[in-house]
């Protein structure tokens, strides 16, 4: 089912970009 | 004080809408490429997939959703 590799993907993207927010912003206080 | 996690989400849905609008855009989410090890097509991506109803714009509730599901996934 293509609906549920597209769904692993976004996943995957997702968590890279937050993982990014998240190290961006660390130790900025 | 603490940080909340309400703080959090808050803090990145405003690096993300730059011009202070509310929602965040396509173009907006592009142009993090700058700021973010991530091109404008994997920002892209992470666009279509937090705008699960394809209105075009992120507002800080669907926003703040993704980021949920990324932390649920993360403590699984």
């Amino acid at each position: 089912d293509p609906n549920i590799k597209a769904g692993a993907a976004n996943e995957g993207v997702l968590a890279n970009f937050f993982n990014s927010l998240l190290s961006k912003k660390t130790g900025t206080s | 004080g603490p940080i909340t996690l309400l703080d959090k989400t808050k803090e990145f849905f405003q690096t993300c809408d730059v011009e202070g609008r509310g929602f965040i855009t396509r173009t907006d989410m592009r142009r993090l490429h700058r700021e973010l090890p991530l091109s404008a097509e994997e920002l892209e991506d992470v666009f279509d997939s937090l705008d699960a109803q394809r209105s075009g714009y992120l507002t800080l509730e669907a926003f703040s959703s993704g980021f949920s599901q990324f932390l649920h996934g993360r403590r699984l």
